[in-house]
């Protein structure tokens, strides 16, 4: 039980630091933030935490608490994310994740999501957003909206990879 | 595989029979405020085994559509379908399973392609799997897989086979739970890969 | 203090339903939506809770917990403007409310908020939010940006009274 | 009345003095994400007498500028000042209080420009009150109006005098409360209005 417990903690700290980095590498910082995982019992770790720290670009450690919300988000996601890859589900469903996000991040969260969805091995992704400048990076649209006569929700898909891709 | 469609029938603010689909690798769900994009979220979780209190609902019946409270004593089944496709080489991690006691790789190849063929006879050239979820008016809710009426653990276990674990739940952030997951306290985390591992 | 409470609660419950009308009104729905409040025991309200109701344009009565996102979110604004009349404090201070919130209701209350502030014994109101097409309808601009050598945060101020208003 | 500018010296991510305004009647405050937005607006909580821990800090010396961990050893002093204007009609007020005693309304109104003049000079035309909040090295908050340290019931009662009431909050609303207001329990909706009452 110890043993499964370290294995799959060991898989998800590795990839924790490189995903975070992905997320939130920009032209301004090359190189990302950094992000790791510490246990506090290792040959008990039911008996300890798990401890989680994020530092976005360019800042120093500090407490979880004391991150913004958009930064927050971001170290959230890196860590969903993390954990996935252990223990791969065949597709993601997010709702409005990228609500307390700027521009420059809901870009950057769009292009990372897409870039794990499609190609060989990709997770299907499935995402509900608000924010154009997210959901023109999809393969596809699902249009959702109520219908005043009948009283309900009605549904209209559409193609985008019939158009060029958005830059 | 991936998620192919999903069937809704009188759940939550869809009325009547509507499919959604396809889905494709990337999908976006997008409409203004109100209209419905967090029942189809919910409807997904739904199908899954995901309990209703986590829908927005107190109880099943509060997730079958209903004009207004009058109309909730109409007594309507609801119903939520996910057909679910496997990639090729999915059928081959099945058939992996049930192969592993036949004889050397030649045979095995040969009974392989036999196998397909006969069962894709018998499923008419079946790629898919369905999952369903009904509830019926007294509030009893079914699960079904390939509208063969299964156990719930029966249907967790299939669902595990193509890595949906429904208890982890690691892959569905219902809206506004995102901040909640970087502040998780060091004891839920630990928690979390428990379920995990 | 049952007096006080009641007083309280009828100057608010009177306002209640004319604030989350012109929160929710627009061409679709000329006349708004409605919202309510209902005291459980009249004549000793402390022992009993106050109940608070919204119905947005064309739909029917449902749970507070039914609603989507968005719609809590002006329903929440306008029961804290209708508190706010009742007890007037000199300005606002509003942290990212527009989040949960599609673009044209975005606009509503952008223009709701400005509505309240301008003019005669308006109330004053300080509002963070990440959308254009919310801050473009203020009077001025606090721009708020890190200072990467200095790693501190510093700030520059816009008068967009200057600029012709948006339509 | 209203809120003229804020003076911020080592207040989170505000390194030494700055100061932030003039606010208008609308203002809003943008930038990116972890740019010190929401620091702005736990400056206007701090300096209105809110505790720390609403402020995303345990302790009153989280809210004082460190560069790093080992920096916040450095002792710095932190304070906050909020410049608050009153309208001329706010003085009318102010005064109202005062002339309550004094005889007819002829007498009234020149004994009206008199107190105006007479503090007008004292105050150098000053229409504007400085309420400041400062945090010293050793951990201790201090409360000051017009520079001269009050008590906390002091400062609370001059804020009041502006429709300020820091006890009932209705006037702030933190990054991510917004929806919980509307899911308030009845319960909690009750408590609400009797801080209101
Ligand atoms: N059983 C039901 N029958 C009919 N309508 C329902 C039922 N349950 C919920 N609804 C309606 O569904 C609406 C909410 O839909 P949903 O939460 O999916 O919106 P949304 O598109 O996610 O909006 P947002 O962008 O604000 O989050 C509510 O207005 C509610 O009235
Ligand atoms: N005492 C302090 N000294 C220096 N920096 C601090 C201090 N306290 C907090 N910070 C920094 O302030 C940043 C958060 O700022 P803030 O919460 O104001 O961002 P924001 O502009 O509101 O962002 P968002 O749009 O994501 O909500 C954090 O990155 C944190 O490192
Ligand atoms: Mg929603
Ligand atoms: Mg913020």
């Amino acid at each position: 039980r110890g043993a499964r417990f370290r294995g799959a903690f060991e898989h998800v700290e590795k990839r924790i630091s490189e995903t975070y980095r992905e997320l939130t590498k920009g032209s301004a910082h090359p190189t990302g933030g950094q992000a790791f995982l510490t246990l506090e019992n290792y040959d008990e770790p039911f008996l300890g935490g798990v401890n989680f720290t994020a530092m976005p670009p360019s800042k120093r450690y500090r407490e979880m608490e004391m991150l913004s919300g958009g930064e927050k988000t971001i170290a959230a996601l890196a860590l969903l994310f993390a954990i996935h890859s252990y223990r791969a589900s065949p597709f993601f469903v997010l709702d409005e994740v990228d609500a307390a996000l700027d521009k420059s991040n809901v870009e950057k969260m769009a292009r990372f999501v897409r870039s794990k969805s499609l190609g060989k091995g990709g997770t299907q992704s499935i995402v509900i957003s608000l924010k154009d400048n997210f959901y023109d990076k999809a393969e596809s649209l699902v249009g959702v909206s109520r219908d005043q006569r009948e009283a309900c929700s009605k549904v209209l898909t559409f193609d985008l990879t019939q158009f060029a891709e958005t830059a | 595989g991936h998620l192919s469609r999903i069937e809704l029938e009188n759940f939550k603010s869809y009325k009547g029979k509507q499919i959604i689909g396809p889905f494709k690798k990337f999908t976006s769900i997008i409409g203004p405020n109100g209209s419905g994009k967090s029942n189809l979220m919910d409807a997904i979780s739904f199908v899954l085994g995901v309990q209703s209190a986590q829908l927005r609902g107190s109880t099943l019946r509060d997730l079958v559509y209903a004009y207004d409270v009058q109309d909730s004593k109409e007594k309507r089944n609801a119903s939520v379908s996910l057909v679910y496709v496997l990639n090729t080489n999915d059928e081959e991690e099945e058939e992996e399973e049930e192969d592993e006691s036949e004889g050397r790789d030649g045979d095995k190849e040969n009974s392989k392609k036999k196998k397909r063929q006969k069962r894709g006879e018998e499923e008419g050239e079946k790629n898919e799997v369905r999952f369903s979820r009904t509830i019926s008016n007294s509030g009893a809710s079914d699960y079904k897989i390939d509208n063969k009426t299964v156990t719930f653990e029966e249907y967790a276990e299939k669902l595990k086979q193509f890595g949906i674990l429904v208890k982890a739940r690691n892959f569905l952030v219902f809206q506004g739970d995102i901040e909640a997951v970087a502040q998780k306290s060091p004891k839920d985390l630990t928690q979390l890969f428990e379920q995990l591992s």
